[in-house]
């Protein structure tokens, strides 16, 4: 059982640090298991170090900044054991244009690493533009939703509008 | 395995049928506050056999049924389907081979949820082992649900462990 | 201690009605005050339906349907005592453009009923549309803050590109 | 009473001096992730004498203190300003009424912090009545934290009838 998760713990950290100076563009990120007397009791911290900041706990950074960390995390784990089915619920809500664009390319490398499918749910005109396909959902009648089918490249357009 | 196509029916907002087909690569989800993007999810993870009617934001299993408009009244059933190509994937006991698996969870109203996989009456554990067996399923971190990355950045360190033990 | 209370639920719920039947457009919202031995041990909870849905508690609500909703009783308890200053600090993250555009036409009828001044931190194009002034705050040397102030004609040309 | 100006030095990421005028009306803030925006939400709070670290983001209240970056070393000091038009406003003994009312606190690196009102000395009590008087302070529900909208609706009900407590 101990063996197993610091094995795992091994390999989401080699993902996560990569991912985080993929997405921050430099600086350095890491998992630490803090101490216990009891190994599957410890905790998860996460040290960041955005580039050109100073390393600190998630907790002292931006909220952005934080979305991203947890971000790299989230996929870390998916990294290290690849799931055929990715579903993100509005992950990009706090991330500002550079960011959400970074985000995306972090998509297109899952895309190109793995053989998974991926269902982006998004407000986020940059985010619905890097999609291969959009699906809207609708309530043309009040409280009944449908989907339809929505036009790439007009979503584009209206993107860089 | 691959997961093609997402179908509801009488799921929450979705009273009339829909089908969600989802190909490789990324697709996009979109539409204004409430039309019902994160029921989409929702459905993926109950069809896939999630235990939790709270992590449904439903008090109760009944809850995910349609529960009517202003046009409409409610229904008795619902049900998702999750149709997946199964290459490599081994059915359950007492469900021939094949190369598309049609996973079915039906809940009737006061009666629970009956699960079908091709049309055989399956229980809910071989659906749940089924897609374990291919690194996902309802509690797969790889399925994010709107506000779990703040959840994760509050959570307390021996919380956020879990998330490492679903890697293991 | 306890009649306060009461009369302090009373003026904030009528706000919390009238604010959210303008948010949504038509539905109707009430608080509730939950059972208590202890008044002062009471749960406030929170009771909405948006134009042609069902009555339900704020947590089985949309994501963005619930922030809209709590930011009707933030505003609801501003009413009730306003400040002379209110900062908002990214609550229009999960809201789509037309509940955003709602939201502005609130802080409008806010700067119009009361004195207070408004600090709004945003990501949103159209909210930056909808301000008096920008100031943008930029990191132009690593880690370190400054202040600038921002030509509100030419984020309102990049809000409506 | 009316805010209409905020000043930083030293405090968190503004390392050198600013100043953020506050006119009448909607002030927008902008800018990218990680710049400081929500610093300086944090900074007002501080300055009206918010007495917890943790709602600041800092183990320490020391921790609001410019910790360095790359091309600077760490203060020793940080100070942020509130200058507010004091119409109706009744300063602390000690403090002459004025038109114009600047109030300092100021932190030293393990010495704690000092308030002052156009310049006087004053204990930390004073501005926090002061605030308070004028239906606001470190606390007031009018000045909503990043993230913060999600923790009311997350909230247990007990935790958000104090909402309306500062109502009352
Ligand atoms: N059992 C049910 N019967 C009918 N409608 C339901 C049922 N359960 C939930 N709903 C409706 O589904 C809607 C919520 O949908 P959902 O959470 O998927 O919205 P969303 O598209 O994700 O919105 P957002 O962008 O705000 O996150 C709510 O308006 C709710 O009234
Ligand atoms: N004591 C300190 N010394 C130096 N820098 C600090 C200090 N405390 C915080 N910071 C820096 O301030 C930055 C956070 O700023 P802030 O939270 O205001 O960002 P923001 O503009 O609100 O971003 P977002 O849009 O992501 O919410 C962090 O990068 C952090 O490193
Ligand atoms: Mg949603
Ligand atoms: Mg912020």
């Amino acid at each position: 059982g101990r063996q197993r998760l610091m094995a795992a713990f091994e390999i989401v950290n080699g993902h996560f640090a990569q991912l985080f100076a993929t997405l921050f563009e430099g600086g350095q990120a890491e998992l630490r298991l803090t101490e216990s007397d009891d190994p599957l009791a410890a905790g998860l911290e996460i040290f960041a170090c955005p580039p050109g900041k100073r390393l600190s706990t998630l907790s002292l950074m931006s909220g952005g900044e934080q979305a991203l960390t947890a971000t790299a995390l989230i996929f870390a784990v998916f990294l290290a054991n690849p799931a055929p089915i990715c579903v993100l619920d509005e992950v990009d809500a706090p991330l500002d244009d550079a960011n959400v664009d970074r985000f995306c390319r972090m998509l297109d490398e899952m895309r190109r690493l793995t053989d998974t499918r991926f269902l982006t749910i998004t407000h986020n005109p940059v985010t619905m533009s890097r999609m291969d396909r959009l699906f809207g959902v609708t309530m043309a009648e009040r409280g009944v939703s449908q989907i339809v089918a929505v036009d790439l490249q007009r979503a584009t357009e209206l993107a860089a509008e | 395995m691959h997961i093609t196509e997402l179908r509801l029916s009488g799921f929450k907002s979705f009273v009339d049928p829909v089908r969600l087909v989802i190909d490789a690569g990324l697709t996009g989800v979109v539409g204004p506050n409430g039309c019902g993007k994160s029921n989409l999810l929702e459905a993926v993870r109950w069809a896939m056999g999630a235990t939790s009617a709270k992590a449904m934001r439903a008090g109760d299993m009944d809850d995910v049924i349609f529960a009517g408009a202003s046009q409409r009244p409610p229904r008795e059933h619902a049900e998702v389907v999750l149709v997946i190509d199964a290459a490599g994937a081994k059915p359950p006991p007492g469900v021939p081979a094949a190369d598309v698996l049609e996973i079915s969870r039906k809940i009737k109203r006061d009666a629970g949820s009956t699960y079908r996989i091709n049309g055989r009456e399956v229980r809910a554990k071989d659906v749940q082992l089924l897609f374990a067996d291919a690194s996902t399923g309802a509690n797969s971190p790889a399925l994010v649900r709107q506000g779990q990355i703040s959840e994760l950045i509050a959570a307390k360190p021996e919380n956020r462990r879990r998330v490492l033990e679903e890697a293991a």
